[in-house]
């Protein structure tokens, strides 16, 4: 499951 | 979330609430490239495809939903709306937007950083979004007399993009292993394509002279 840090931005 | 990417979100959001103003008040898309609204549709949906599989905030889930509903809206207008499509200029917005989509595809399937079909669709987007102001930026040159509005819109979108870098930079040193070329890099040279029209925009504001850029 990638980062969710990441997948946090628009 | 950090004050840069709350300013970052704010002047995307005001870019696109521009522009659909624009085109519904004086029902006109003069100036406007439609090849670049629909790559900025295609951008949203297939960047936001975990919207209904990964909840993260409300406040994620709401701009999602604008940034969606707005562009897919404009697309709608310029092409659709009796009024509007009168004044979308198909001859002087040639881009060809697809020779775009397909190199965004091809590097996203060889550049990621996990093969699955949800990471792939993500970093198509980013690549793509990086680019897609091309057609805009094309057809300013073209038509060279940029209305305020349109002018407006392309430094709002410039600087929601320089936010985000920063906003980068500030989760670089505060947050541990928060490192992510590939989104860096491909913002980085989305910033830098709107470079050139910065510096026209600013000099057309510093003399207070009528935004020309040259051909």
């Amino acid at each position: 499951m990638p980062s969710k840090s990441l997948k946090d931005e628009l | 979330m950090n004050i840069f990417r709350l300013a970052g979100d704010m002047t995307h959001l005001a870019s696109v609430l521009v522009l659909l103003l624009k085109i519904h008040t004086i029902k006109s898309c003069a100036g406007i490239s439609l090849k670049t609204q629909e790559l900025y549709a295609l951008v949203f949906a297939t960047r936001y495809l975990d919207l209904f599989t990964d909840y993260i905030s409300l406040y994620n889930t709401l701009m999602k939903l604008i940034f969606l509903v707005s562009s897919f809206s404009i697309v709608w207008y310029i092409r659709h709306h009796k009024i509007v499509r009168r004044s979308y200029d198909k001859d002087q917005d040639t881009f060809r937007h697809y020779f775009l989509v397909l190199p965004c595809f091809l590097l996203a399937l060889v550049i990621n950083e996990k093969f699955t079909v949800k990471e792939i669709m993500w970093t198509f987007s980013l690549y793509l979004e990086a680019v897609a102001i091309l057609p805009q930026l094309v057809l300013l040159q073209r038509t060279r007399n940029i209305d305020n509005l349109t002018g407006q819109y392309v430094f709002l979108l410039g600087a929601y993009r320089s936010l985000y870098i920063l906003n980068w930079i500030y989760r670089y040193f505060t947050e541990p292993h928060y490192v992510h070329w590939i989104t860096w890099i491909s913002g980085l040279v989305q910033t830098l394509l709107y470079a050139d029209f910065f510096y026209y925009y600013f000099q057309s504001w510093k003399n207070n002279v009528k935004l020309e850029l040259p051909a």
